[in-house]
């Protein structure tokens, strides 16, 4: 070990696997994520050797190797991707794996579905007899869903959905998974009966050939291209022609179009934003908070080992974490990474409980979660972004080689600013919920717990 | 806010307060002004837009504030070894005050802290930099990632760092062969100059 780094570790002053065992949650989940993680890390198929050198085109077919080798060794040793592994095999991947999006279709039909479509499409889906993406964003509209232009339009004589992107503005654009890799979409399209729009739903629709791979009639489909980052991953557009699927391909468990074309509605207009709730919920700690710390990681080692300039005239050159500036860069992004940390298991905590109420019909607390969500993605994802930057430019020249890892991480990171929702929209739609908070406090409702401070009195308004 | 010393700031309920009371004025200046538009013939929807910018600054600052509050609730509430609680504790203090350092005109804005106030929490600020520098390895050590996980020549758990870099340069696949550029262009061109 590099002796300035040794000596950073030579006399601690608390014990670094106890406060380890602290962030994972107990001794035992530090145990079980270094399982997890070495068990991954050992496996040659995965090895990221040369990855920085890797092609568009190498890491994209790397990617689909990984997950379906995944897949097949989660089996082989028993795991559960949805038990305590699951937890840490991303983590341990480093994300270099294809199928996210599918792992979204999944989520979808769990959420949304029926038990009949749920008992129908889960193990196509579990077991990659199909391979599903989540086609929501349009080439001209994004996070605000009631501007998709979509249509999905209830054909009552043979009790098919017509589902077409109308214009440009309509292909889907952007998912992942959909460019090169599945075979089925959930498509968001506004359903319309009798020349009536219902709003936005989803549809399963089948885009490629499960024989050999081609595109459907009807269907347009590819890759978008060349992106800042996520290089594995192949986003894509689709363009839909009159395409005819089943009624059973709208997801119904809380909203159902009976034969005779009659509407019939359960639950929330919010129920679905649920999805992307969901997403932006895991994308936090798998996507946003693991960046900031990887990054710290990097930079914070790095300014440890790193010489330059003179602070005591006539003294060697000092590490440059000893000069104040320095610290001004890192420490606070130190502190940020466990300020998120602590957040983000808040943040889980109560997604399990209103997910858990939905469960029993119970909506009351989801436009709650869903400014909070909404907030925290936004600032979150934002403060990560600026903070991986910050480190890279603390790192020097050396930052900006791609074998400092920042540059990656970065390109990464800044994404998620706006993917599953623009940072600023998001702001806005907490702002709307704020708002509606203050306005009910003003007349003396009572507040969720989050927001109780806007009952107490302010000075200075 | 009562503080008077550097160290009053170290007091997490002054801090949430500070967080809290900006997050409030900003929601509930943004409420008025959105009132007053409306009460002054404004369409409901212009009004908003016309103070989205200041209903994004009260978003972020509802959102900071509760990062600020879940994470001091935490380091009050554990019960780790001293050493680790009084660390987290310190990160706690750090993030809260380097936001106020950096968003001060929020703070400062209708008063709730002064100039003066603000001086104390800079010096707070600075001081908590020097105390967290001496842990700062062992708190990035603690998250735990494997040198295959951080891809980074600059962040392995050994710091041999300049190894890292020309052991990386090297085992760059056009280091082991003559490029083709050579043939394509370079050469033509040198020879001629023989």
């Amino acid at each position: 070990v590099n002796p300035d780094l040794a000596s950073e570790r030579a006399f601690p002053s608390f014990c670094v696997e106890t406060l380890t065992n602290l962030l994972d949650g107990s001794v035992d989940k530090t145990r079980l994520r270094r399982y997890v993680v070495s068990t991954i890390l050992k496996d040659p198929v995965f090895s990221r050797e040369g990855h920085y050198f890797k092609t568009r085109q190498e890491r994209y077919e790397g990617a689909v190797r990984n997950i379906l080798h995944l897949k097949q060794k989660i089996k082989e040793l028993g795991w559960l991707e949805d038990g305590p592994e699951g937890e840490f095999i991303y983590r341990a991947m480093g994300g270099e794996v294809a199928l996210n999006i599918h792992g979204v279709f999944v989520k979808s039909i769990s959420a949304l579905g029926t038990d009949e479509q749920i008992a129908k499409w889960l193990p196509l889906a579990n077991n990659c007899n199909i391979l599903g993406t989540y086609a929501q964003t349009e080439l001209g509209h994004g996070t605000y869903l009631r501007g998709l232009e979509t249509t999905a339009t209830f054909d009552i004589s043979n009790q098919q959905f017509i589902i077409n992107t109308p214009r440009i503005t309509a292909t889907k654009w952007w998912p992942g998974d959909l460019g090169k890799t599945c075979t089925h979409a959930m498509v968001l399209a506004q359903l319309i009966i009798k020349e009536k729009n219902y709003g936005m739903h989803l549809f399963i629709v089948q885009v490629r050939s499960l024989k050999d791979h081609s595109p459907m009639p009807g269907i347009t489909v590819g890759d978008i291209g060349p992106k800042m980052s996520f290089e594995h991953i192949d986003n894509g557009f689709l363009m839909m022609r009159n395409i005819r699927v089943p009624k059973e391909n709208m997801l119904s468990r809380f909203s159902e179009v009976l034969p005779d074309g009659m509407y019939v509605k359960r639950g929330s207009d919010k129920i679905n934003y649920f999805t992307m709730v969901a997403v932006r919920v895991s994308m936090l700690r798998q996507e946003v908070l693991e960046a900031l710390m990887k990054a710290c990681t990097i930079s914070i080692r790095y300014a440890a080992v790193r010489r330059q300039s003179e602070l005591k005239p006539g003294d060697r050159e000092p590490k440059i974490l000893e000069y104040q500036t320095q610290q001004q860069k890192l420490l606070p992004l130190l502190a940020t990474c466990y300020a998120i940390h602590y957040t983000v298991c808040h943040v889980n905590k109560v997604y399990d409980e209103v997910c858990g109420a939905i469960q029993a019909g119970n909506f009351d607390s989801l436009p709650e979660l869903h400014a909070l969500v909404s907030g925290m993605k936004a600032y979150a994802t934002e403060t990560c972004s600026n903070g991986i930057e910050v480190c890279r430019k603390a790192c020097g020249g050396h930052g900006y080689s791609l074998f400092s890892g920042l540059p990656s991480l970065y390109t990464k990171v800044t994404a998620s600013c706006t993917y599953e929702g623009e940072n600023t929209v998001l702001h806005l739609q907490a702002a709307r919920f704020l708002i509606k908070c203050y306005a009910a406090a003003q007349s003396g409702q009572s507040l969720p717990q989050s927001v109780a401070y806007l009952s107490s009195p302010i000075s200075g308004v | 806010c009562q503080a008077t010393s550097h160290t009053d700031f170290l007091n997490p309920e002054v801090y949430i307060k500070a967080y809290q009371h900006r997050a409030h004025r900003l929601i509930a200046s943004a409420a008025f002004k959105m009132r007053n538009l409306v009460q002054f013939g404004m369409e409901q929807y212009d009004a908003w837009n016309s103070t989205s910018v200041e209903l994004v600054k009260a978003s972020i600052a509802h959102s900071h504030y509760i990062i600020v509050k879940l994470f001091a609730d935490v380091t009050g509430s554990l019960s780790s070894s001293p050493e680790i609680k009084k660390l987290l504790k310190s990160l706690c203090d750090l993030h809260a005050l380097h936001g106020i350092f950096t968003s001060s005109g929020d703070f400062l804005q209708d008063g709730h802290l002064s100039g003066h106030q603000l001086e104390m929490v800079t010096e707070a600020y600075l001081s908590l930099l020097t105390l967290i520098r001496r842990d700062a390895v062992l708190l990035v050590d603690a998250f735990d990632y494997a040198d295959q996980q951080l891809l980074s020549a600059l962040g392995s758990y050994d710091g041999n760092v300049y190894h890292n870099l020309l052991e990386c340069a090297q085992k760059n696949p056009d280091n082991k062969k003559v490029n083709a550029v050579f043939e394509n262009y370079l050469k033509p061109h040198l020879q001629s100059n023989i």
